[in-house]
């Protein structure tokens, strides 16, 4: 039996929202310690992992490992009928072929039933090692959902080049060429707010702007994103959920042959 | 022209 209760359907909609685009189907893995996703794009070059653990739920019980195939759209459309502070209650029996849903508005007055049919979804699960990063900026994500979607007015790559001084986002087109560049933040007055840039050696890589534009649709998850880039890595983009979890894209760089 | 791998390339199978 697996059963798992958020308090507000507002997280899980936010999550959905940032995947379900990107991603078709995936496989909820379900554990004692909580439920991860991971799935990569219909092009293969961008992975999605995705962690909620047990302590983010309101009530958590999973008492043998169960991998639930879900399409996520169909997942998506379904949640986003729930109230936004409605609880809303996943469960799975063991052996079952359906996912069950349950919406509690706030004042139990009203409760809605819904189950999704579970799919065989062949995905491999693949081992992602923690990787040391050469640079990791931490900005407000609605910022880089700005600066993502302005660039990709004029170009399909962006080049992110990160030194101590800052980080510029730059990319060149048929039509012309645009860079923007974000200093650290000097005083912090906002932790949200705040440009923090670590450098262990400065780096220069070059990825697709569509990815960066998908990745950023997340900035509702947390008003704070991390970018950590490495040599010779995927570029790893994160929006962490407090108690709950986090999302992270991964995305191959561009690389000149 | 530049070339984006395979994301799998980069992580092992598990």
């Amino acid at each position: 039996m697996f059963e798992a209760r958020v308090a507000q359907a507002e997280i899980l909609k936010k999550i959905l929202d940032s995947v379900r685009e990107l991603v078709e189907q995936g496989n909820l893995d379900c554990s004692g310690t909580g439920i991860s996703l991971q799935a990569m794009d219909s092009s293969h070059v961008s992975l999605v992992a995705l962690l909620l653990k047990s302590e983010g739920f309101e009530r958590y019980r999973c008492d043998r490992s169960i991998n639930l195939g879900i399409n996520m759209q169909s997942l998506g459309k379904i949640v986003k009928t729930a109230g936004n502070h409605d609880a809303i209650t996943l469960s799975s029996e063991d052996k079952g072929d359906v996912l069950g849903l349950m919406f509690e508005s706030t004042e139990q007055d009203k409760v809605s039933n819904y189950e999704i049919k579970l799919m065989d979804v062949d995905a491999e699960q693949l081992a992602i090692p923690v990787a040391e990063y050469s640079v990791c900026v931490r900005m407000p994500s609605a910022e880089f959902a700005r600066i993502t979607r302005d660039l990709s007015t004029i170009g399909d790559s962006v080049l992110i080049s990160c030194t101590k001084d800052g980080v510029q986002f730059s990319t060149t087109g048929d039509t012309g060429s645009g860079s923007i560049v974000l200093r650290q933040s000097s005083s912090v007055d906002d932790e949200k707010k705040a440009v923090v840039i670590e450098v262990q050696e400065p780096i220069s890589l070059s990825f697709a702007t569509k990815f960066l534009v998908q990745f950023s649709k997340s900035a509702a998850l947390n008003e704070s994103v991390t970018l950590n880039l490495g040599d010779g890595v995927p570029l790893m983009v994160e929006y962490p959920m407090k108690e709950m979890g986090y999302v992270r894209f991964y995305l191959a760089p561009k690389l000149s042959n | 022209i530049p070339v984006q791998k395979n994301i799998t390339s980069y992580f092992g199978n598990r």
